[in-house]
């Protein structure tokens, strides 16, 4: 088989494709967040503008974050907040044609990197996991 | 440098050590595991028994999941409960003798693998960050 090397193969060739992406809105409400989070299994996932251009990410972590009161949590907090009140926008991203050498240095701070072009239009998502397998696959084909 | 082999590299020499890893007991209650994740920003940690042995992972998932009331979320709901309750307790864990090639099998899809002795005690973690960092440095020293 031929030799993978990170430094040649372009993210686009390993990412997840963004319609298998789920992701959220900047403008909906933090319960349809949770409710998206939930389902999914996600701890986390992108946040998109209503152009389908990458904003950031919301995780449970905000959402958990947003519930808590003064003395105690407090569900009835969520109603009056959107996503875009508790995201995270300081994510790095990765444009389609850098390498997957360039996203294992980003994957060891992050869970996933999300993968956009130049107009900043998401068009998908590179994970550990998937790195992973690759450090897999290289080893035995040594 | 000296050549890095996942196959002769034992999971200690690497693994986050039993006393910098966050965890909660199986008999806390569930707001007390919320505390400790919300503080310390994990997503997830072990679960210990009054020992000190690993028993499974108590996660932010788990705690929304027990918030679920009929019709709406309902934080009373985590009053009544414990770690207990709502913990996942089939997780993989390795030995400290194991080796980092049978820790990357794990870390596929695990974002952590706690590390034990015969006795089941934790020693320690073994992280999809530190594998990570292993395989940029391999690709580095070639
Ligand atoms: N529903 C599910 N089915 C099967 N396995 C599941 C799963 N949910 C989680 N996992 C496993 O747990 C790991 C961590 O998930 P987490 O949600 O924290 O973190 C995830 C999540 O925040 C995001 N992600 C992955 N796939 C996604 C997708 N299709 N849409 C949106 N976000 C995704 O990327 C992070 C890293 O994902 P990665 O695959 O490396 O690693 C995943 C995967 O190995
Ligand atoms: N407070 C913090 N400071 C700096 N970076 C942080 C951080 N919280 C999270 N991260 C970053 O986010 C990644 C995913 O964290 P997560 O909490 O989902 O998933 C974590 C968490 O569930 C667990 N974990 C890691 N270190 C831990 C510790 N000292 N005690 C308990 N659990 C730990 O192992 C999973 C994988 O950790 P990993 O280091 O590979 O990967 C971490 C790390 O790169």
């Amino acid at each position: 088989t031929k030799e993978f090397d990170l430094a040649t193969t372009l993210v686009q060739e390993k990412m997840v494709d963004a319609e298998k992406v789920a992701h959220v809105q900047n403008s909906n409400p933090l319960e349809h967040a949770l409710l998206v989070l939930t389902k999914t299994g996600y701890n986390a996932v992108p946040v998109l503008d209503f152009h389908g251009k990458f904003e950031g990410i919301i995780s449970k972590s905000h959402i958990l974050e947003a519930m808590f009161g003064v003395e105690k949590i407090e569900v009835e907090l969520l109603e009056k907040k959107t996503v875009s009140d508790c995201m995270d926008r300081e994510i790095p991203t990765l444009l389609i044609d850098d390498t997957i050498e360039q996203a294992l240095h980003e994957l060891i701070d992050y869970n996933f990197v999300c993968v956009v072009d130049e107009d900043q239009q998401m068009q998908g998502i590179i994970t550990r996991r998937q790195l992973l397998k690759e450090y897999r696959n290289e080893y035995y084909r040594k």
